[in-house]
């Protein structure tokens, strides 16, 4: 799940449209 | 008065704040009733990372942010979420949500293992904010103007960033002197929250070390 990755990784796959927590 | 551009603008991001919400799923977790230190960690863990996707969804709408270079886009996100976050639970914090609700989440942040030292300027700022009594505009405007501060670290192309905040500060100028003629302060006193805000990312750091360590 994202909760896990850091901060730039949720950034840099929300700013490419991805959310596969 | 607004010109015709200003005018647009404000309405363009008024309308992307309004979508700049956690999901329900994840907000229903925190309403519910007590849980232990490890959940409400949890749980607090959860919504800051879904709160970093809105808040993504909500700057790519911000005109212009998505032709800044990517690296440049992700040095500010990174550089803001923080105090994006801060902002937004201020916002939740001061609204007519009932007692106790607020008391509810209060009461899961006085018990996640946040230092006590954490806890007293939070809510502070929280309180400081309520005074203000913001509307949604100021609110998006704040949050957009947070977003695209020029000076962030890390940042390579200052100019662009600059121009894209300029036009939405003199928005919020203008908003302010246009709903608060009794009191010149009032933009004065919203950009000095923005200094506040600032030292949430100096706290937030120590308080992510001290949950490490405990």
């Amino acid at each position: 799940p994202a909760s896990n990755l850091g901060l730039e990784d949720i950034i840099r796959k929300a700013l490419m449209g991805k959310y596969d927590d | 008065e607004f010109t015709q551009k200003q005018q647009d603008l404000l309405r363009h991001i008024l309308d992307a704040f309004s979508k700049y919400r956690i999901p329900q799923e994840v907000t229903k977790k925190l309403l519910q009733q007590r849980s232990s230190v490890e959940e409400n960690f949890l749980l607090l863990t959860e919504t800051a990372t879904s709160h970093v996707q809105v808040l993504v969804e909500f700057t790519k709408k911000l005109p212009g942010f998505q032709m800044l270079d990517h690296e440049d886009q992700i040095a500010l996100l990174k550089g803001s979420a923080v105090e994006a976050m801060f902002l937004r639970s201020a916002q939740i914090f001061s609204r007519k949500i009932p007692s106790q609700q607020s008391e509810l989440l209060e009461d899961r942040i006085r018990h996640s293992g946040i230092a006590e030292e954490y806890i007293v300027p939070m809510f502070n700022f929280y309180r400081s904010i309520g005074e203000l009594k913001m509307t949604q505009e100021e609110y998006s405007l704040l949050t957009a103007i947070t977003i695209l501060s020029p000076d962030r670290s890390f940042v390579k192309n200052r100019e662009a960033i600059d121009r894209l905040q300029e036009p939405l500060l003199e928005i919020l100028q203008k908003y302010c002197k246009l709903n608060h003629p009794d009191d010149p302060q009032h933009f004065a006193r919203l950009l000095g929250r923005l200094t506040e805000l600032r030292t949430f990312n100096h706290h937030h750091s120590n308080m992510l070390t001290s949950w490490r360590i405990n």
